[in-house]
């Protein structure tokens, strides 16, 4: 792992500690190397290794008495400080506030809703799921069946072929109901499809979320910075939900996630279960990414 | 002459990125582009075109021995084809279009509704049961997996069926439970029927990072795959992993996804894939 190989670049140089912008480089290498094959994007990792070799010739590792463990720590909370803090909280501070939910195809968008809804009726808000998936095949009846589980009522309008028009109806809903919160299910879709892009961007302006949370499965490779960076530019997403962390993908798309939307990372999915969200953190996410 | 040996060196690092980009992997990346480096027709040559030439001449080399996109149903009836893979990669939908696929060819074909875990799956590949035009055997939400399989294959036995398809529920294949009821399916499978199933395919999502080769490793170890499906590569991702998959793991791509219709899938083609690697 790395950490090994680091250990074993700065054993090599000797007992004289005597390290320069040389034998960094052989460092910089490894470092470059794993978060590459922890599918962090290379354009960040080229942005990230500059910086990691800046800090790293300054004073800290250059006289430090452990140089190896010194540097793994400037690599370690360089990581972190990117991935941000613990900001897992969801501005709800509207009636009804409304979670608008969006990703690429099969990110966990609908199981999510189900979690969120679940993680929020703790906290004593009344939920209403929102079916604007109106294009995969039993998407509706997928909400639906969670939201019965949950005792969470869920929105359907099966004949309606406007998102927007069945929003609408949410909201009529959610009065009639009592519900103060609406999470609102949306199809996957490619951020190179302009008229999907399209839609998801006028159920935004015209039900104005106080979150927008972008669904990312934690295994995604290279791919990832320019999926977010789309629907960044479309939406303004408000957060980023990461899926799948149950598996063993390394999750540097995470990297890639964070510093090309800069928006925070909020929960993470940890199992195909309702309970399965949890807060997101960032120094075990930076521990992980590193091997 | 230096000024035409940065040059070179500028092409292979840009070159390099892209092969990065397209989730080829560093390891291969870097094989590629020092092998390049030390091409006595690189340093002769200033054209980008000529390099670029030379790189596609590598990949395909890795991978030209395993785009035999034949799937072996043809000496069986029912053959039995069964589908796995982590969640959410597009294992269902695949099924619907497999099964035009199969029919647009002449066959019969049945579907088995193995997922009785996940929400809605069932009604899911219904749908596409009856899109496609074809019958899918179901047990209630809930139901043995294994059981919903021998019932299916005993009706496309009885009803003289061409092809069967098993779907199966997603999971992540570091799951060691879900990983040994997915043979146990298996299993139930080669009880019944000697010799089935014929084919074992992963979906893989395009847009998955290094972990893909992980799936394949995994669920190769507890199934045997006799191929891949890979999906989503009508988005932007390249699928780069396919050389790692075939150099390493030997598991032939068959078919790519391109989209969420029933039509959306093409027969996996060495040259258009690291054509597209390029564009
Ligand atoms: N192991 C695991 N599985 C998850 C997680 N989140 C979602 N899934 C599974 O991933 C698959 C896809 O989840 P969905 O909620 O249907 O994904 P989606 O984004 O709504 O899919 P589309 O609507 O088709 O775009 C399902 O099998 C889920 O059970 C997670 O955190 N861990
Ligand atoms: N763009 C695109 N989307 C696809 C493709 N294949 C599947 N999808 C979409 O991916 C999502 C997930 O597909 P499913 O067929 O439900 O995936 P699955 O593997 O069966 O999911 P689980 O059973 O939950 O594990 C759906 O929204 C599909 O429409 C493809 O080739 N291209
Ligand atoms: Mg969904
Ligand atoms: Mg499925």
């Amino acid at each position: 792992n790395l950490t090994e190989k680091i250990t074993d670049i700065f054993r090599n140089l000797g007992n004289k500690g005597k390290i320069t912008e040389d034998n960094i480089s052989d460092a910089l290498r490894q470092v470059r190397i794993a978060l590459l094959e922890a599918d962090v994007n290379f354009k960040v990792v080229k942005e990230f290794i500059n910086k990691v070799k800046e800090k790293a010739i300054g004073e800290s590792v250059l006289k430090s008495l452990t140089p190896d463990q010194q540097f793994i720590k400037i690599v370690h909370d360089e990581l972190v400080e990117i991935l941000g803090s613990t900001d897992n909280t969801l501005h709800l501070t509207v009636q009804p506030s409304i979670i608008l939910m969006v990703g690429l195809q099969g990110s966990g968008k609908t199981t999510t809703c189900a979690k969120l809804a679940n993680l929020q009726k703790k906290k004593n808000f009344k939920p209403l799921l929102v079916a604007c998936d109106i294009y995969r095949p039993a998407a509706i009846d997928q909400l639906k069946f969670l939201g019965d589980q949950l005792n969470v009522p869920v929105c359907i309008r099966r004949k309606e072929t406007d998102v927007v028009a069945i929003a609408k109806e949410a909201l009529i809903e959610a009065n009639k109901l009592g519900c103060n919160l609406l999470i609102v299910d949306t199809a996957g879709r490619l951020h190179i499809d302009e008229k999907m892009m399209d839609e998801v961007a006028r159920l935004k302006d015209f039900l104005k979320p106080q979150e927008i949370l972008f669904v990312a499965d934690a295994m995604t490779g290279q791919d990832a910075v320019r999926v977010a960076d789309e629907f960044n530019k479309k939406l303004e997403i408000t957060g980023i939900v990461l899926t799948k962390l149950d598996g063993d993908a390394r999750g540097g798309a995470a990297i890639s996630i964070k510093s090309v939307t800069g928006k925070p990372i909020k929960f993470v999915g940890i199992s195909e279960k309702i309970d399965g969200l949890e807060p997101f953190y960032p120094d075990r996410l930076a521990t992980r990414i590193l091997g | 002459l230096t000024g035409k040996k940065n040059i070179d060196e500028d092409f292979l690092e840009a070159l390099e990125e892209i092969l990065i980009s397209a989730d080829v992997g560093v390891n291969i990346a870097l094989d590629i582009i020092e092998k390049m480096r030390k091409d006595v027709k690189v340093s002769t040559t200033a054209s980008l075109e000529e390099i670029v030439k030379l790189i596609k001449k590598e990949l395909t080399e890795i991978i030209k021995d395993f785009s035999n996109p034949v799937l072996n149903i043809e000496n069986k009836k029912p053959a039995i084809i069964m589908v796995c893979g982590v969640n959410g990669v597009g294992k269902t939908t695949s099924i619907g279009k497999l099964t035009t696929y199969f029919k647009n060819s002449g066959k019969s074909v049945m579907l088995a509704a193995c997922d009785t875990f996940r929400a809605a799956a069932i009604e899911q590949l219904d749908i596409w049961a009856k899109r496609a035009g074809t019958e899918c055997i179901k047990h209630q939400h809930g139901a043995d997996s294994g059981a919903v399989a021998f019932d299916a294959i005993t009706a496309a036995v009885s009803r003289n069926i061409d092809i069967l398809i098993i779907d199966t529920a997603g999971r992540l294949h570091t799951k060691t439970n879900l990983m040994d009821e997915l043979k146990k399916i298996k299993k139930v499978i080669n009880q019944q029927l000697p010799d089935a199933p014929d084919e074992v395919l992963l979906v893989v999502d395009a847009t998955t990072g290094q972990n893909a080769i992980n799936q394949i490793q995994e669920f190769n170890k507890y199934l045997g795959l006799t191929g891949i499906i890979l999906t989503k590569m009508d988005g932007t991702a390249k699928g780069g992993l396919v050389f790692a998959m075939l150099k390493d793991l030997k598991v032939p791509i068959k078919f790519i996804g391109v989209g969420e219709k029933l039509d959306d899938l093409r027969v996996f083609d060495i040259n258009t894939f690291i054509d597209a690697l390029f564009d």
